[in-house]
């Protein structure tokens, strides 16, 4: 319905806007509606890492692009928090400073989300609560071991 | 609704029954290249119904069965079970008064899927009820696939649209 | 024939003229998310001929030209140069006898491309077959943008074949 | 002609497979014609991980794929070497020992083409012969700045 749509896109907007804004530490990010009626429109992003202007989120690096994709996902979050969510190294195009930043916001988001997390980022690793290997000490055989963060760190090297 | 653990068996890489412990709110599942951690994802993915092999990086459904190593025979059965914890009561329809819900998804070589919630045999449909309106489900935003996060800022207008719709 | 520098100047972030030296066999480009790594290697692809916005992020060619900043105006044009050094003399044709060569492209806000081979006035055909035979290209194999590296192992049969048979 | 293309895939083979088995320490990997005639047929890649029988390439981890990818790029350059090569974050869904292994690989290859790659891993980083740093001090000014590897790794922390 329309009402529902329009709320729904003002929350998930709102949210957007401030959590772009802590994983860049300034900038701005919003949606909006492409020409048209409300019930067909279709949604734009618009990004704009601090001190840029940029006129299309494709001309973002890899690394901007990722960190605008995770604060609109957990914007989703904020609105209708789905139970859990899994995240497949999404951190893979972060330098270390975007790695913290985005690590900072996962611990706040774990406040009201089960986050499991895949990475092989030794600073994202730390601030797990509970850490858990895979290894495949036979060939082609998976297995699950318990790890602290010292064996995750050796285990993810291995 | 908290998930509590995974149950896999013959499934991909994880072919001895193994169980996946999940104990807090932000866990890290770590280990090198190739060793199964993207395959428990999509095990979690699979059991929610999905239902095409290419989303799970497969050729066909049997894919995900698993077909042997240097020292292990195929086998012919994959399974993989997601236990919630459902005290607050979030999973509704007829399973709101379980204090814990299992969801189990059986495949053959044939390619024939079996369902069970708590151990009862169902439809899948049965299984993707169960998380409508929670958010989740096989290709929920709430799981992010590997190498995917920044298709989601990329997508069409009418995609990110059909997104917000969903949350709705 | 090594790519001894490239002159950058309006294309993208980089808005000065800025020269890149290349004094080695083995260089590490590195630097901040967003501060413009990419970009380098678009700009290569765009002066090797790329003819496609979208292979350079953009939605219009004009979109590498570079559109402003919270303290610069945009520009009106774009200008991207490679040196090469040719002294094994592996650049073949008319140009053999150079010991450097520099292809040019400038591109202005209406859209139009002025391509030049060591300062004179060419066609981009003329900068497209000075690479024949080389390996070089665009689109070659020998240039893996960022996220693609998987691609290339997934492609289908058929374009598999196309890369090899350049590669012959 | 026939007899050109199918001595290319021949040589593209023995290179892949030898590269292959340098960077997984094992296993193998090698290129298949689809059937039909040679002048129209399609070209498979079949890569096995040590002590795995994998069917489908598709299988393969983020990680395993990328490394597969590199050892099929690097054999066309056996081949007809072009004069250089660019690498954009290849290194991104490497765990550390596969990243050790890639870089010497570049560093082989280094020998006979001009590698040029950007990275964020501070392992790759040591093996260049020369780093350059790309800043953006002025915001959305790109400018480059010479680095030695301790500045790099500051910068690329920036
Ligand atoms: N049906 C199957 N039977 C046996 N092994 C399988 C099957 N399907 C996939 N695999 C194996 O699982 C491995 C991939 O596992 P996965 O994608 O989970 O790795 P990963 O831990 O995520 O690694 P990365 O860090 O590189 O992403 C591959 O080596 C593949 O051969
Ligand atoms: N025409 C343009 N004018 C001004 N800035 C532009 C233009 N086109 C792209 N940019 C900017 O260039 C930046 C992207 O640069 P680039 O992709 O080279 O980053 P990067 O160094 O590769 O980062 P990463 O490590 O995240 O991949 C973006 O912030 C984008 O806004
Ligand atoms: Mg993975
Ligand atoms: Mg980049």
């Amino acid at each position: 319905t329309q009402v529902c749509f329009k709320a729904t896109f003002d929350a998930i907007n709102l949210g957007l806007q401030s959590k772009f804004e802590k994983l860049f530490e300034g900038g701005q990010a919003y949606l909006e509606l492409t020409e048209g009626d409300v019930l067909e429109a279709g949604v734009n992003i618009v990004a704009q890492p601090p001190g840029k202007k940029t006129r299309s989120i494709h001309l973002l690096s890899g690394g901007e692009k990722a960190l605008t994709a995770v604060a609109l996902v957990f914007s989703f979050f904020d609105l209708n928090p789905a139970p859990f969510c899994m995240l497949d190294e999404v951190d893979a195009p972060l330098d270390d400073t975007n790695v913290e930043r985005f690590s900072k916001l996962v611990e706040e988001m774990s406040e009201n989300v089960q986050l499991m997390f895949i990475s092989h980022n030794k600073v994202t690793m730390e601030i797990a609560k509970q850490l858990t290997g895979v290894t495949m000490m036979e060939s082609g055989v998976s297995r699950m071991v318990a790890v602290d963060i010292d064996e995750a760190i050796d285990l993810a090297e291995s | 609704m908290r998930l509590e653990k995974i149950k896999l068996s013959g499934f991909k890489s994880f072919v001895d029954p193994t169980t996946v412990h999940l104990t807090s709110n932000l866990i890290g599942i770590v280990g090198p290249n190739g060793c199964g951690k993207s395959n428990i994802i999509d095990a979690v993915r699979w059991v929610m119904g999905e239902s095409s092999a290419k989303h799970l990086r497969g050729g066909h459904m049997a894919d995900v069965i698993f077909n042997g190593s240097a020292t292990r025979q195929p086998v012919s059965h994959a399974s993989v079970e997601l236990f919630f914890d459902n005290n607050e009561g979030v999973l509704g329809g007829a399973y709101a008064q379980y204090s814990t819900i299992s969801v189990k998804r059986q495949l053959n070589r044939e390619g024939q899927s079996v369902y069970f919630l708590n151990n009862l045999r169902c439809r899948r449909r049965d299984i993707t009820d169960i998380f409508l309106g929670t958010g989740l489900g096989a290709r929920s935003y709430a799981i992010i696939e590997q190498g995917t996060i920044s298709r989601m800022v990329e997508s069409k207008p009418e995609e990110l649209r059909e997104h917000i719709e969903e949350a709705a």
